[in-house]
């Protein structure tokens, strides 16, 4: 094992997905799936905490709930799946 | 389960469904045969029943598309999203959308159905043989007319059996040209095309001109993907080529230099340094089956469940013999009632009853001395559990040169020779008595033959059947802070290179201790696989890297050279 490899990431035309950062990536899957919006009986909308989201997911998902973006729930975040939101609104 | 906000369902039970188009991965009547069998899933267990329309507004409009693709949620290129469906309802409620960006199969790779020739439409057979050259995709070898053919049979010298597969060439689907092949070259808009083109739409689909002339015929069809195509990039459709240059170097296979996410790519011209044309290699695929009888899940009413292996669980997973969970039953008959009238009665078998596999004719004909239950009936296995369901193994190690499955107390074997085939389950505890039933890493000394067992922060090394241990791995000179041995790789005769976490350690047998220097960071030697590998072993000369369902394999040269699913290349599922 002498020469580390060096990987080198490039920009592929036409690549829908993008090089996006793990809080991102998270960011965008809790708002996509309905777990960062709530929305009440009187029709007011409110934002839930990123921690609160999360816990959310990891309880639908069978996660341990941590309330983290631990490696499992990134795990889960990025595995092919079903578009419908898990929260409807 | 969980149903939608109000209970939507449909007000009656004889719900009308209709294709409007189809996706360019797979014959129309495979696609019509996986829906129709998705809708079953559902009207097996309730009073429901489907009916196809051709034309009309049907309840249940079902249609392929990429990215935007008329409604408010795009899809998003391969993989990640697949499909979505909406609940029951008028207007675009009850109606499903497939992701086209996918490869879409029946979750085994590609499902390629020939045409004309000698087999009557059977399944392409891969591998063949052909003139004793062997080939897993279609070919054009041997035919002066360009048009790709296979085996419908494992040996086309023997049984000469034979058709051909879906190209442009062949024919085309949807359009207006009632499937005609494509012609080359027509013109469109004043320009020559030589090929099937994007050109002139926004949505994606590859089609062309089923005349000299597009601009004065307007007669045109849709382009099948080649089994050999790639998928995705910015050259669907076209096959790889090899070699192709990338980065100043050559390469002759798929590869995932170049990329964050592990997907394997290749080049569609020799160099994509110049040319910037590329796609996705083809790969198993998503099974439009079980993808589908998710969604009509949705538009029957059904939201999502959190229990994983119900098919309305959000996840993608793939099985080979589905049913249906009894999670989802309950669901949809909370919403439509059960099933009425008389079951069939299943045909009971006429065999008395049969001995309890492993039984001790499997057993007693591969006596091995370091591996003590292979000689035995193991009484503590489930034989039920079947290897190629699981997500991912506790450890997968080489012990005497064949590969070893561990789970939860049980583990498999595959021998690396001959095709005997897995075998299996055996009981960790009848094997190696003093050992839990999580094994977290293994690896047999290539020369004391001992084996090394890892579990939490514990170790035992057999030597036959002596064992010595459990000891604590701090005597190793690891951490405490590890909390666990993920992976184990021999180098030469007496180092082992032990895994945990994104961090590896350099194990000397000889000394018995950790050397000095150590740990490294996984990512900064062993570089394009995952740093969180849950399992690394040695296997052929390669290294695997699992995570989950999927394997990184390093070859000698320290290049990724294949991304694939542990359960078909190296557990040998169906």
């Amino acid at each position: 094992w002498s020469l580390p490899v060096k990987s080198v990431f490039v920009t592929f035309p036409g690549d829908v997905v993008k090089n996006v950062t793990d809080v991102e990536l998270a960011e965008s899957y809790l708002k996509r799936f309905g777990y960062m919006e709530t929305e009440h009986r009187s029709g007011f909308q409110s934002m839930v905490s990123t921690a609160k989201a999360l816990k959310r997911m990891q309880r639908q998902m069978g996660l341990e709930e941590t309330g983290e973006l631990d490696k499992m729930t990134l795990e889960a975040m990025k595995r092919p799946r079903c578009g419908v939101p898990d929260v409807a609104n | 389960y969980k149903t939608f906000d109000g209970d939507l369902k449909w007000d009656h039970n004889d719900v009308t469904y209709r294709i409007l188009n189809y996706s360019p991965d797979m014959d129309s009547n495979l696609i019509d045969d996986a829906f129709a069998r998705a809708f079953k899933v559902w009207s097996d267990v309730t009073p429901l029943k489907f009916t196809r329309l051709f034309q009309g507004t049907a309840d249940i409009m079902i249609s392929f598309g990429k990215a935007d693709h008329g409604d408010l949620y795009p899809f998003d290129g391969k993989d990640g999203l697949l499909a979505h469906a909406y609940p029951p309802g008028d207007g675009i409620q009850g109606d499903a959308h497939f992701d086209d960006d996918e490869h879409w199969t029946l979750g085994k790779g590609a499902v390629v159905k020939t045409y004309y020739g000698n087999a009557e439409g059977a399944l392409c057979h891969f591998p063949f043989t052909f003139e004793g050259k062997s080939y897993t995709s279609c070919t054009t070898e041997g035919r002066t007319d360009n048009l790709p053919w296979c085996a419908t049979t494992a040996d086309y010298n023997k049984d000469k059996k034979y058709g051909f597969c879906p190209s442009e060439l062949l024919y085309t689907f949807d359009g207006n040209a009632d499937g005609a092949p494509c012609v080359f070259p027509f013109i469109f808009q004043g320009e020559k095309y030589e090929s099937c083109t994007t050109e002139g739409r926004s949505d994606g689909y590859r089609w062309c001109a089923t005349t000299s002339n597009f601009d004065t015929d307007k007669k045109y069809g849709f382009c099948p993907n080649r089994d050999t195509a790639v998928i995705g990039g910015n050259s669907e459709g076209d096959p790889c080529h090899f070699p192709f240059v990338f980065l100043g170097k050559e390469y002759h296979s798929c590869t995932s230099e170049g990329r964050g996410d592990g997907k394997l790519w290749c080049g569609t011209t020799d160099s994509y340094d110049e040319d910037k044309k590329w796609g996705f290699c083809p790969d198993q695929g998503y099974s439009l089956f079980l993808v589908a009888a998710h969604e009509f899940g949705h538009a029957l009413g059904l939201d999502h469940s959190n229990i994983r292996d119900a098919l309305m669980y959000p996840m993608y997973s793939y099985v080979e013999d589905f049913s249906l969970h009894e999670d989802d039953i309950e669901g949809i008959q909370y919403l439509y009632g059960s099933k009425t009238g008389p079951d069939p009665t299943p045909p009971q078998p006429n065999t008395p009853t049969t001995t309890p596999y492993p039984d001790e004719s499997d057993a007693t004909e591969e006596p091995e001395p370091t591996d003590p239950s292979v000689g035995t009936t193991p009484s503590t296995v489930d034989p039920t559990k079947d290897p190629c369901k699981m997500l991912k193994f506790d450890t997968i190690t080489v012990i005497q040169g064949h590969l070893h499955f561990f789970k939860d107390g049980q583990f498999w074997k595959v021998p690396s020779k001959g095709d005997g085939g897995r075998k299996g389950p055996f009981s960790i505890s009848q094997s190696w008595p003093a050992l839990p039933s999580v094994i977290d890493s293994a690896f047999e000394d290539v020369q004391t033959k001992k084996i090394y067992f890892f579990s939490g922060s514990r170790f035992w090394v057999y030597t036959g059947s002596s064992v010595l241990g459990p000891r604590s791995i701090e005597k190793l000179g690891l951490p405490p802070s590890v909390q666990k041995v993920e992976g184990a790789l021999q180098r030469g005769k007496s180092k082992v290179l032990l895994f945990s976490g994104e961090n590896f350690w350099r194990f000397d047998l000889k000394t018995q201790r950790i050397d000095k220097g150590y740990p490294k960071y996984t990512d900064a030697i062993f570089g394009g696989v995952p740093n969180d590998a849950h399992d690394v072993f040695q296997h052929k000369g390669n290294i695997y890297f699992c995570r989950d369902r999927f394997y990184w394999r390093m070859n000698s040269r320290r290049q990724v050279d294949r991304v694939g699913y542990v359960k078909y290349d190296l557990l040998k599922c169906p």
